[in-house]
């Protein structure tokens, strides 16, 4: 289940939006035994000045992201374009399922909750 | 079923080589199995500080992965020698871990054995553990642990029944003996199972041994 896409306008900063896994629509349910699902996140959104610039508070910004946002800005060229929203810090989960020779596995994956998003 | 596309892709991200049953033979989950994942599972487990990775902080030992397999094929027969005094009938308990990746290694393999009659005079009891190698020689035996009241008889079976540093076999098929000690009853095995924790080195790097 996600957020409503984003237009263009200024709300459509680069930023973590919600994205919620269900193991049922996916049509694993049966065999992972908990959780039932996980808020996974995406990251989406324009990175152009100043949004490319860290509020207060958020970790700095990456210098050739402000480079080729300011590139941008100045001179849109097709291809060079403005830096990506991509995920900055990802958290992980751990899943209780039966595997096939019925034993009861947890496993442990990383980097698989988006946190937080920036401009790359 | 998970056909060659997405579905396949994404288990195979997650070190799951095929798609499982879609209708697995349900059976409870043991408790230990939830209070780990309680224990493991961000949104559960509220903790505030972030959770080690590649760690199972209950039991203490590196690894991200772990499973309860339950023991099968229990049969038991006399004591050997015949007629061994102090022995109680030998059972024999087969482990499937076919599941188990060879590039995974076991940090912990953990032997639970649970009688059937809880006797307040298990004290004095201890639990013998010997391999079954191949061509049916039973083999040494390995350990022997005290029981203690009130907790299924526990054995750790790493570096003796399953090597460390190594893939652990397909199979594990273990011969127990009961020794009632004093008091001479013997109890009857009603459950025996293995908590495994392995750590997979393409996600996690292993752990260094100590110098």
């Amino acid at each position: 289940h996600m957020e409503p896409r984003v237009g263009g306008d200024p709300a459509g900063t680069c930023r973590t939006r919600r994205l919620h896994v269900s193991f049922r629509e996916v049509g694993w349910h049966r065999w992972v035994i908990a959780p039932r699902g996980f808020l996974a996140n995406f990251c989406q959104g324009t990175c152009t000045l100043p949004e490319t610039l860290r509020g207060p508070g958020g970790p700095p910004a990456l210098n050739h992201a402000v480079l080729r946002a300011l590139m941008h800005a100045a001179a849109p060229t097709p291809g060079a374009g403005s830096p990506c929203c991509v995920p900055e810090r990802l958290s992980p989960i751990s899943v209780l399922f039966f595997d096939n020779s019925d034993n009861v596995v947890l496993r442990h994956y990383e980097d698989m909750v988006v946190d937080e998003c920036g401009c790359r | 079923p998970a056909s060659l596309g997405p579905a396949a892709a994404l288990l195979q991200v997650l070190g799951l080589p095929e798609a499982p049953r879609s209708v697995p033979t349900l059976r409870p989950v043991p408790p230990v199995m939830w209070r780990l994942f309680r224990r493991r599972d961000p949104q559960e487990a509220r903790v505030g500080r972030p959770l080690r990775p590649c760690h199972v902080e209950e039991l203490g030992v590196a690894g991200n992965i772990v499973r309860h397999i339950a023991g099968s094929g229990l049969s038991s027969r006399p004591a050997q020698p015949a007629g061994t005094s102090g022995v109680c009938p030998e059972w024999t308990v087969v482990f499937d871990l076919s599941s188990v990746e060879p590039t995974e290694r076991p940090t912990r393999v953990r032997l639970d054995v649970r009688l059937e009659a809880e006797r307040e005079d298990a004290r004095g009891w201890e639990l013998s553990v010997a391999l079954w190698a191949e061509a049916e020689t039973r083999g040494p035996e390995l350990l022997r642990v005290p029981a203690s009241p009130g907790l299924p008889l526990r054995a750790d079976l790493l570096g003796t029944a399953v090597a460390a540093n190594a893939s652990v076999p397909c199979t594990l098929r273990l011969a127990l003996s009961l020794h009632p000690g004093a008091t001479a009853a013997c109890g009857r095995l009603a459950e025996a199972s293995l908590l495994l924790v392995t750590l997979d080195p393409r996600l996690c790097p292993l752990p260094r041994s100590r110098r």
